[in-house]
């Protein structure tokens, strides 16, 4: 795992996230994604004192989200089907933009296209940045920069659990039962 | 059924702009250092795009990349192979040139390079 450059952090237990109303995808409803938004949230949440509360008003909230296509003004523009997926900025910006012209899947469904992306994927990758979280060289890693087409990886393993741990220490709730089945989850370290 | 005109057309223009944003690198497996082969400028911008190739790495100082697989490129592939966990051999093998090939993350890797990185007690 690694940090952004001076570890930046948030100093609160609760963080605001709200949806673009204008830059939204017309294929996927708002409650398909802000389902995956809360499950992917809730992962982060399960392991960190910081408790996520979606509001309405994009402008005031913590973290704002957005589906954007091409360049969409923040010098870091997109780049049409697949390559670069998403990017999120680190704290305290809040920042957390999705490539609009993604083939986005909500359901784990990849038949429908071989250039489909599972957004739970990429959204629990992005809130790590948005926590502080650099990319990890663990292929294993939800931190890891690269995700395949029609792959999902969405669990948390020992490796981002341990760099969130560093910033913001434990969740007095943490139950390792919450975590990974996988050889390298942190129940099993 | 015939598909209306208008949706064939819409279809054709996306897969276009996809070849054109996220270039296959597969013809670049196996080039040696030294050579000059068409393509690698578009690795270096590659590279550029996430922190491993420096503007002034290009050879001529702006953003246009030459085509000659050098110095900088072979150290600077190697650290993108150490950072995503591949064997590092500063060369372009298989497994790397794939991984450069694959959808990712917008986020450079700058802070991957900059820092170190912490290796994760096992």
């Amino acid at each position: 795992y690694t940090y952004f450059d001076g570890k930046p952090k948030w100093n609160r237990d609760t963080l605001t996230y709200a949806f673009s109303k204008t830059h939204k995808l017309e294929y996927l409803t708002s409650d398909d994604v802000k389902t995956v938004f809360r499950r992917a949230f809730d992962q982060w949440a399960s392991v960190i004192p910081v408790s996520f509360e979606e509001v309405d008003d994009y402008t005031v909230a913590d973290l704002k989200i957005g589906f954007f296509a091409g360049d969409h003004g923040d010098g870091q523009p997109f780049d049409g089907v697949l390559g670069t997926l998403a990017h999120a900025f680190a704290p305290k910006n809040g920042r957390l933009h999705l490539d609009a012209a993604e083939t986005w899947v909500v359901d784990g469904d990849f038949k429908e296209s071989d250039v489909a992306v599972d957004l739970e994927s990429v959204v629990t990758h992005e809130i790590g940045h948005l926590l502080g979280l650099g990319h990890s060289s663990q292929e294993s890693a939800v931190m890891y920069p690269s995700l395949r087409p029609r792959t999902k990886k969405v669990d948390l393993t020992v490796d981002d659990v341990a760099g969130v741990l560093k910033l913001y220490g434990a969740n007095p709730n943490l139950r390792f039962d919450s975590l990974t089945e996988s050889e390298d989850s942190l129940k099993n370290g | 059924r015939n598909l209306p005109e208008e949706s064939i057309t819409k279809a054709t223009q996306i897969i276009h702009v996809s070849n054109a944003t996220w270039h296959d690198f597969s013809r670049l497996v196996d080039v040696q250092l030294g050579s000059h082969v068409s393509g690698v400028s578009e690795l270096k911008r590659y590279l550029h795009r996430f922190g491993y190739v420096k503007e002034d790495d290009g050879g001529d100082g702006a953003k246009n990349f030459s085509d000659v697989f050098d110095g900088p490129l072979e150290y600077a592939i190697s650290l993108y192979q150490q950072n995503l966990g591949l064997p590092i051999t500063g060369k372009l093998d298989t497994s790397t040139v794939t991984l450069m090939s694959s959808p990712r993350c917008g986020v450079t890797d700058t802070h991957m390079i900059d820092n170190g990185f912490h290796t994760t007690a096992h």
